[in-house]
């Protein structure tokens, strides 16, 4: 899976998210990245969100809502917000095997990439052109 | 806290992936370009949505990530994708699911959020949409890599290579893997 979050010179975020799915997939299994709420959100007022990882617990956890949510709801942090939702509320769903992360980014260019996986490929890019990229903590 | 563009490459295959140097610094590299495509768009004045596309067809072009190009196989031997895009200030958004033909899905996403009254679109009738949008469908196996079909083969078969077998690294999948 691959997902990008953006925020543009006027303040607008937004965020995609693509992948292929899980390997060997059978009955037309979809999983959350094309799901609205579940593997990408953006709202501009909070954050925008990508998510990665086994897909049917980011669906029932509405995970990268849930971000959005809870920066809504508790004047969280996109950091604070990001990192209850993955390392707090997602082992805590259904039989606590869920995994995965997120990027989020919210509108004053802070960003957040929690995961609770050995590892997860990102990068972010700042206004002055500097790249970081991270495979592991 | 001034970044304006974050991408990822995925989660949790890390662990199955026994990289060379090489193979960690072609993970940097294709990370680093997607960052510079949707960066370039950001300083040249475009939107958010131009920068998350931007950013993310050069990754579904890689054979690196389960994306586009690169996408791992479904138990029919096919690649198949989904994905989706959302716009902050209105809220809008589009997706795709399980198609199997379209060259870059998060671009075919944007579609269905611009130019349909739709938020998701599945299979082939995201596909025929997609055609009539003007996009030009390309054969399931452009999206093929070895490295992919290898480990398909080897999750159906116990026929794979010696030099599969011979990695450790590699026991397959679980049985609540398969979908």
């Amino acid at each position: 899976t691959v997902g990008a979050v953006a925020r543009d010179q006027t303040g607008t975020l937004a965020a995609g998210t693509s992948t292929g799915g899980t390997s060997g997939k059978r009955w037309g299994r979809i999983g959350d990245s094309p799901i609205i709420g579940a593997g990408t959100y953006a709202d501009s007022q909070t954050a925008g969100v990508s998510a990665t990882g086994w897909g049917e617990y980011f669906i029932r956890g509405a995970v990268a809502h849930e971000v959005t949510a809870l920066m809504d709801h508790t004047d969280a942090s996109v950091q604070e917000a990001a990192r209850t939702v993955i390392n707090e509320r997602l082992p805590r769903l259904g039989d606590g095997r869920g995994s995965g992360g997120v990027i989020a980014l919210d509108a004053e260019g802070h960003v957040a990439t929690p995961f609770i996986t050995p590892g997860m490929f990102r990068g972010w890019i700042t206004e002055d052109g500097t790249v970081t990229v991270r495979f592991y903590d | 806290s001034n970044v304006v563009l974050v991408v990822h490459g995925g989660a949790g295959s890390i662990e199955e992936v026994d990289m060379t140097d090489e193979e960690e610094a072609a993970y940097r590299t294709q990370l680093a370009e997607a960052l510079r495509a949707g960066y370039d768009v950001i300083e040249g004045g475009g939107s958010s949505l131009d920068a998350v596309e931007a950013a993310i067809q050069p990754l579904e072009r890689a054979r690196l990530f389960n994306a586009g190009r690169g996408a791992v196989f479904t138990n029919a031997g096919m690649a198949e994708h989904d994905a989706s895009i959302m716009e902050g200030d209105s809220l809008k958004a589009g997706a795709i699911a399980g198609t199997k033909h379209l060259p870059h899905p998060i671009s075919a996403a944007r579609l269905v959020m611009e130019e349909s009254e739709h938020v998701m679109l599945a299979r082939q009738g995201a596909e025929a949409f997609a055609l009539a949008q003007g996009v030009d469908l390309v054969p399931n196996s452009s999206f093929y890599t070895p490295e992919r079909r290898e480990r398909f083969l080897e999750t159906l078969t116990s026929d794979a290579s010696p030099e599969v077998k011979a990695r450790p690294e590699r026991p397959g999948p679980q049985p609540d893997a398969l979908g």
